[in-house]
């Protein structure tokens, strides 16, 4: 092993705060990750230049794939959605609502955000599936005290079969802040017309950052 | 896993050397999903006349390199040669998990030498 002030000092050098202690069992690398590994590894491109368009430069520091800039791409789960079914007095009618929870305390205050995306996949009741006219998403932040929460968003949803996705920056919080320590929202699904009420089966939250100190202006061309 | 480096500055013309950094030899194999590791490469060799003088494409004909490689030939005493140095690198990226259990992707630029240079 190298010697520890070596594998620290390098540590540090790739922006690391410390060293992560090791993948957890249970969790697989979502297909989106790997899709961005690969088109973003100059190396993995060389072995495998079907990939990416030969002689194409890749701007540093730019997520291509999402056409934003970026050169850190976290892929963030819901620390666990808690369900409240409430009476017939809420405005979403009998259906749940869920509060889901993301710790962004691994983002750095000097990383700046560009992209955020919640990603949730739902499950249709079986015995009546499909909504006739579709259902309508709402995202809120959660209540604080006794007040109501503030809806954030709404998204008409045609389907439950793909997983449907809302780009929360300007939404969740202002397009230049930093990234919140922790993000709760309050999600709910309403069926357009009367239908079966779906379940959350997972949301996650794809974060993409751009760490300045990291990033190199594009070397001129050769006059 | 490298190119055996030849005493300082020894070794031939100036040019990349081969430089595989394991991450398993660097002990984080077990929380690193991709790469295993990278070609970093490094730069060694000699640069006086002519390894100075600039390839196609390279730099202008006659820039400081060459004044000073001209400079030493001439009177060794006085000067040294100039440096072999990377002239072109390019970006990795690291896939991996961190402390919060989130999948990570992180660019890095500058960390492979593609081609070295006089300076």
């Amino acid at each position: 092993p190298a010697a520890p002030g070596a594998a620290a000092a390098l540590l540090q050098a790739l922006g690391l705060r410390d060293t992560p202690q090791g993948a957890p069992k249970s969790r697989p690398v979502p297909p989106v990750m790997w899709r961005l590994f690969r088109r973003r590894d100059p190396q993995e491109a060389r072995t495998s230049p079907r990939r990416t368009s030969p002689g194409a430069i890749q701007r540093p520091c730019h997520v291509e794939e999402l056409g934003v800039a970026g050169n850190i791409v976290r892929h963030i789960l819901d620390r666990g959605a808690r369900a409240r079914t409430l009476g017939p007095t809420s405005p979403t009618g009998q259906c749940t609502e869920w509060t889901v929870v993301f710790d962004l305390s691994a983002v750095e205050p000097d990383e700046l955000p560009s992209h955020a995306r919640l990603e949730m996949r739902f499950a249709e009741a079986e015995a009546t599936a499909g909504a006739a006219g579709g259902w309508e998403l709402s995202v809120g932040r959660e209540a604080e005290g006794e007040g109501a929460g503030s809806v954030l968003l709404r998204q008409a949803v045609a389907t439950l079969g793909t997983p449907v996705r809302v780009e929360l920056l300007g939404a969740a919080w202002a397009r230049n802040a930093s990234a919140p320590r922790s993000l709760r929202l309050v999600l709910a699904l309403r069926p357009r017309a009367f239908g079966a009420c779906a379940s959350l089966i997972e949301a996650s939250l794809l974060l993409v950052t751009l760490d300045s100190r990291l990033c190199h202006p594009l070397t001129r061309p050769r006059r | 896993d490298a190119e055996p480096a030849v005493g300082r500055g020894l070794g031939g013309a100036c040019r990349a050397r081969r430089l595989y950094v394991s991450f398993r030899e660097v002990g984080w194999h077990r929380w690193v999903i991709a790469p295993r590791g990278f070609l970093a490469n490094y730069c060694q060799g000699q640069c006086s006349l002519p390894a100075t003088l600039p390839g196609p494409g390279g730099p202008p004909a006659l820039n400081h390199a060459v004044l000073r490689a001209l400079m030493h030939s001439a009177v060794p005493s006085a000067t040294g040669l100039p440096c072999c140095v990377p002239a072109r690198l390019s970006p990795i990226s690291v896939l991996f998990f961190d402390n919060s259990d989130n999948v990570v992707l992180r660019h890095y630029e500058d960390m492979v030498v593609d081609e070295c240079g006089c300076r």
